[in-house]
C-alpha cells in the first residue's frame, strides 16, 4: 500500500490470486 | 433418433491413449472419469461439459461469470465446439499436473493471459484482468496504482520494450519468476488413486 516502497508486487502475482484461476475447486467438492 | 449417443462420447476416449498423451496412469484416468462423470451430469447429463457446469464445479455457482473461469474453459474446449469432452479435460488437467514440465505450464498461462488471442500479452490484457480480479475480490487498488504494477512489469518481462510481451518474452519472465505459474499447477493430481479413493 506505500507508494514509495520498492517491492511492488507484480501484476501476474495479482491475477494470481484469482480463486476463479484455481483448479483445484473441481477437487474440493 | 438421429442423435449421435451422446453419453457415448465419455466412452471415444481410450484411457491408454490418453495415458500415453498425458501425466496421468490408466488408473488415475479412470478414477478422473468420475469426477467428469459427477461435472457432466452437473446441470444437463450428456456427457460433455458445458460453460455451466464447468463454472459451477469451479465456483459452486453457474450464474458468476469470471473472465478467468471464460479463457480456461476455452482453452481446455480445444476443439472449439463449445463444449469439453472427456479426452480434452485429460489433456486440459495434466498441464496442471505436477510432473508437467514448467514450459509447458508457461505456455497455458500465456495462452490463459492473451486474452484477446493475438498471440501476445498486451497491456491493456493485463489490466482487464487486473480489474477483473479486483471485481471479484475485496481488493481495493487505485487506477494510479495500477499503471505503476502495469510499468513496473512491464519493465521486467517486455525486455524487447514494444510494449507487449511475447511467448519467448513470457518464457523468460516465468523463468526468473517461477512462483507466477504457482496456480498452473494442482497438488490433488499427485497421486489421485491414493488421495481421492472414492473417484
Amino acid at each position: 500500500n506505500s507508494g514509495s516502497s520498492p517491492a511492488i508486487i507484480n501484476a501476474f502475482q495479482l491475477i494470481g490470486m484469482s480463486s476463479c484461476l484455481d483448479l483445484s475447486g473441481f477437487f474440493e467438492k | 433418433m438421429g442423435c449421435c449417443c451422446s453419453k457415448e462420447r465419455l466412452h471415444l476416449q481410450d484411457p491408454a491413449l490418453l495415458a500415453s498423451q498425458t501425466y496421468f496412469k490408466i488408473s488415475e484416468i479412470e478414477a478422473l472419469h468420475v469426477l467428469f462423470k459427477k461435472l457432466s451430469s452437473s446441470v444437463v447429463d450428456d456427457g460433455v461439459i458445458s460453460k455451466e457446469e464447468f463454472q459451477l464445479g469451479l465456483l459452486g455457482s453457474s450464474k458468476k461469470r469470471s473472465l478467468f473461469t471464460d479463457r480456461l474453459f476455452q482453452l481446455f474446449d480445444s476443439k472449439r465446439d463449445g463444449v469439453i469432452e472427456f479426452g480434452e479435460f485429460i489433456r486440459g488437467l495434466s498441464v496442471f499436473h505436477p510432473a508437467a514440465p514448467q514450459a509447458q505450464k508457461a505456455d497455458f498461462a500465456f495462452r490463459l493471459y492473451d486474452i484477446c488471442q493475438r498471440g501476445f500479452i498486451e497491456r491493456e490484457e493485463v489490466k482487464e484482468m487486473i480489474c477483473a480480479l479486483l471485481s471479484e475480490s475485496d481488493l481495493v487498488l487505485s487506477n494510479d496504482i495500477i499503471e505503476v504494477v502495469l510499468d513496473k512489469t512491464f519493465e521486467e518481462a517486455d525486455s524487447k520494450g514494444d510494449g507487449k510481451i511475447d511467448p519467448e518474452e513470457w518464457q523468460e519472465f516465468v523463468g526468473r519468476k517461477p512462483s507466477l505459474l504457482r496456480n498452473m499447477t494442482i497438488p490433488y493430481l499427485k497421486d489421485l488413486n491414493t488421495q481421492f479413493p472414492s473417484f
